[in-house]
């Protein structure tokens, strides 16, 4: 289950904060991905009691709300953050970047269809460079979504999909595949990448200017062992 | 069997007695800047049985009634708690509210009627602790719960400790990673993050802003 309280002693007009909380969360605790569980409990809260005082945020279309919104999204994201790093038996940290999408929603679809494959996730364990999972969990993210109206759909083309990992340290991406080509992986290049706790894996469309974004965590032997000793 | 228990309890780092692993530590705040009006507590209650004496029942206040609105989960079996504070931020129209009452170790989910009550409950001792006059409106305080589904709230046991959860509130960071820490199920550290910040139109007031959070299994969030 995923609880969070957020506070801040800004002042806030109570019916700007669903808007600044929803907008803040879509971005950050509905983007991240442990085991793919949806809990019956799930909640964050937001709480503003302008202790400090100045000038009330009250209209969505301030100067003021457009910069406490950004600054809320940031903060609950880092919070979200914390709760990948502390997935049950996680040994990495994990970024997944969908972009060059048509639709911001189908990048976020994509990415969280990437974030909670089992067999990306137990590569990510087995410090396996396996850009076939990746694809594979790509190419059947965007099948049968009701939710996504028709234009939005993006037409996931094989020709113009691209798969790298961004390593952590700053050095140069290692393209795994390009334009629906595969590269010549340097294998030891690959695992010293892996090596690391952080990890960004980076999907290209090469269909639009659209970003989604999801951060996700590796499947280990510990997770077994946690959750088949967790009595109801 | 007993191995696999011994495996697993070691994942319950925080609980027995608040040590961190190593490899996580550089996550937990040794200080934080904290917002104005609010205070919070970590308080033992023993929710499960086991736990003989780590915090599982946090509670935040606000000095003054205030805005709030949360987001909850759009699974199909909410927990009682879900129910009952959407419920009571609809009613109060998101202000108006005093507090907010967490604990671990059960979730007060499937739980029928009994768990219900028992929700509206913990919101309502909460309340009680402020002394102030009813405004018609019903509870004042948003309830989370955490831990197995399935089983109802040692209630009770939870009620009693609620005074005291109030007695304890504070503003210092042990008292806000107390508060964290009690909120943690199969968590290995306690989630808690600070910040100042200032807005446009007033950019001479400092403003804060901070935030506790717990997680660890069944998360894939989809919350509106």
């Amino acid at each position: 289950t995923l609880l969070g309280v957020i506070t801040t002693d800004a002042p806030v007009a109570p019916a700007l904060l669903s808007s600044l909380l929803t907008n803040a969360v879509n971005k950050s605790f509905n983007s991240i991905c442990i085991d793919g569980d949806t809990s019956t409990n799930d909640t964050v809260a937001l709480l503003a009691n302008g202790a400090a005082g100045g000038k009330e945020i009250s209209s969505d279309s301030s100067q003021d709300y457009y910069s406490f919104q950004g600054i809320l999204t940031e903060f609950a994201t880092d919070l979200a953050k914390l709760v990948v790093r502390d997935g049950e038996g996680a040994t990495k940290f994990v970024t997944v970047r969908v972009t060059e999408s048509p639709s911001e929603a189908a990048a976020r679809k994509i990415a969280g269809t990437v974030a909670r494959s089992p067999l990306v996730k137990t590569a990510l364990y087995g410090k396996d460079a396996n850009w076939g999972r990746i694809l594979c969990a790509t190419g059947y993210s965007l099948i049968s979504e009701p939710g996504l109206p028709a234009s939005d759909v993006p037409e996931i083309v094989p020709e113009k999909t691209s798969v790298s990992f961004m390593p952590s340290d700053g050095s140069p991406e290692l393209k795994l595949l390009v334009n629906g080509e595969p590269e010549s992986v340097d294998e030891t290049r690959a695992s010293q990448i892996l090596e690391h706790e952080d990890l960004e894996i980076v999907v290209r469309l090469g269909g639009g200017q659209a970003e989604g974004v999801y951060w996700t965590c590796d499947y280990s032997h510990e997770y077994i062992t946690i959750n088949g000793d967790y009595r109801t | 069997r007993s191995q696999t228990s011994t495996t697993a309890q070691r994942h319950y780092s925080v609980a027995p007695n608040g040590t961190v692993p190593p490899t996580k530590q550089k996550y937990v705040p040794t200080k934080g800047t904290y917002p104005k009006g609010f205070l919070v507590s970590g308080t033992h209650v023993g929710v499960k049985p086991t736990n003989t004496g780590t915090p599982d029942l946090a509670f935040l206040a606000s000095e003054t009634p205030c805005a709030a609105a949360a987001v909850f989960t759009k699974n199909k079996f909410q927990a009682a708690p879900v129910t009952v504070s959407r419920e009571m931020l609809r009613r109060r129209e998101n202000t108006g509210v005093r507090s907010v009452i967490i604990n671990s170790g059960c979730a007060n989910a499937v739980t029928g009627k009994g768990g219900m009550q028992d929700a509206e409950q913990m919101g309502l001792h909460a309340d009680k602790c402020f002394e102030e006059p009813s405004d018609g409106k019903g509870s004042r305080t948003i309830v989370m719960s955490t831990g197995v589904i399935g089983q109802r709230l040692p209630i009770q046991k939870i009620l009693n400790k609620i005074p005291l959860a109030f007695n304890a509130l504070g503003t210092s960071h042990e008292h806000w990673l107390a508060a964290a820490r009690a909120i943690c199920t199969t968590d290995t550290f306690p989630k808690l993050l600070s910040r100042t910040f200032s807005l446009p139109s007033s950019p001479s007031i400092k403003y804060c802003i901070a935030g506790m959070t717990k997680g660890a299994g069944m998360i894939h969030p989809n919350m509106a």
